[in-house]
């Protein structure tokens, strides 16, 4: 599903503000599984979330979405898979603070060609099951934290992307809402077969996924898989 | 130290979307304490802290910092109030993203009329502290999230003012580097008496805080204090 071999990402190379991101890393990520990425502050997490997704190229290395090699594809092939098959869940969200909460996850599935009134259905149902009924019709300025979150997770399951990729997903939930957005991944992964990698800092979040990746200072220390 | 009475915040009050953020709010936090606020997403933390912060406006109610109404003070006053007095750690840290780490720390003080080399010295002594020594130059978009946590957590301690008003301070980091910011809390709460109110979702770190106050759909619930 989803394969990094020999990944570098290093930022200014060559210059005095050079820093390695990440360096040698070799990960894979099973088809159908929901694996938990774990690692300090600054390990390159979200670095190797970005790589992924093709927000950032590798300085070096190889990295395949279901066989193909991203580093071959078009700026508007790379585009395309984006839209189709990948959904994200940023750090910080990245929500249009000019959309409400509805406009914010209807968006992929405009783009993709989706009418109106089915995209709103769509929106509004997950919004929802998602406890923000009530926050429609709201600006993000007019969110909580959490809410905040909770839109970004919903905008990123709209399209029932083959890969989900979540930036510490549940970071500004309590507890009870962070169980509620697993269980919730839980099902679409079991019911959709639907891929996802979680970045996260709380063991607990990750001893609800199917393995955790290890990572520090810039590569892997674990795969998770030793155990099998 | 900080004290609300009967405290409502109502959001588009009158309007067909007013929501009641938070209402009959009781509370105190003492001169010198470390107090923990929890509570389920949406349940108005973040509401809080802007109140205590003068941030926004009491919709009713009463907010006195060290005996002080803050409603009575003027605009001029409220600003030296939180220039001089309040360190507040925003939940989105609300970086300048055209200013580096050490340039956002150092801006309190510049603020405060400190000459610019005692501040960058001040400065870049809170950030090696913080573990971000090499991260000084960066820009906001050159940090990883726990990183721009960290700057947003110097920049509230580089005044060492009265009060820390703390939004998830911990929110973006890993276990390891959250107890050490949390010692780090407590350090300074000992040495220099100062008074935080820290709002967080982690059990744990709430149990490092002298008590927990815990809010629920817009009021408090438990003050921490009925154990005494
Ligand atoms: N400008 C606004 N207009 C309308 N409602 C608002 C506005 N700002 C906040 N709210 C609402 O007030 C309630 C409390 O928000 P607050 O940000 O204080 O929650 P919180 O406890 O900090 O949540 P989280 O843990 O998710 O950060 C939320 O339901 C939110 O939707
Ligand atoms: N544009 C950039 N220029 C220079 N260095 C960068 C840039 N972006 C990220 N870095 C550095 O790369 C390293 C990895 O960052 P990354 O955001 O992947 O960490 P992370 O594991 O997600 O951390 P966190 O848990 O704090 O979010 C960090 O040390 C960071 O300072
Ligand atoms: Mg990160
Ligand atoms: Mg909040």
């Amino acid at each position: 599903m989803l394969t990094l071999t020999n990944v570098h990402k290093i930022y200014n190379e060559g210059k005095s503000n050079e820093v390695v991101a990440v360096h040698d890393v070799n990960m894979v990520v099973y088809k159908g599984e929901m694996v938990a990425l774990m690692g300090p502050s600054g390990s390159g997490k979200s670095t190797i979330l970005n790589l992924i997704g093709g927000l950032t190229p590798a300085t070096k290395g190889t990295i395949k979405i279901d066989g193909v090699d991203t580093n071959g594809l078009s700026n508007e092939e790379m585009t395309n898979l984006r839209r189709d098959r990948i959904g994200y869940i940023f750090q910080h969200f990245n929500l249009l603070d000019f959309l409400t909460a509805e406009q914010n996850v209807v968006l992929p599935l405009l783009i993709q060609g989706i009418p109106n009134y089915e995209a709103k259905r769509k929106a509004d149902m997950l919004l929802r099951e998602l406890g923000l009924g009530s926050r429609i019709e709201h600006y993000p300025n007019e969110l909580s934290g959490g809410q905040e979150q909770r839109v970004a997770i919903a905008r990123s399951l709209i399209t029932t992307p083959a890969i989900i990729l979540g930036d510490e997903p549940t970071g500004d939930l309590d507890q009870a809402s962070a169980y509620e957005v697993m269980s919730m991944f839980r099902r679409i992964n079991r019911e959709q077969g639907q891929t996802l990698l979680l970045v996260t800092h709380s063991e607990e979040i990750g001893a609800l996924c199917d393995r955790i990746i290890r990572i520090d200072e810039g590569t892997i220390v674990e795969t998770g898989l030793e155990e099998n």
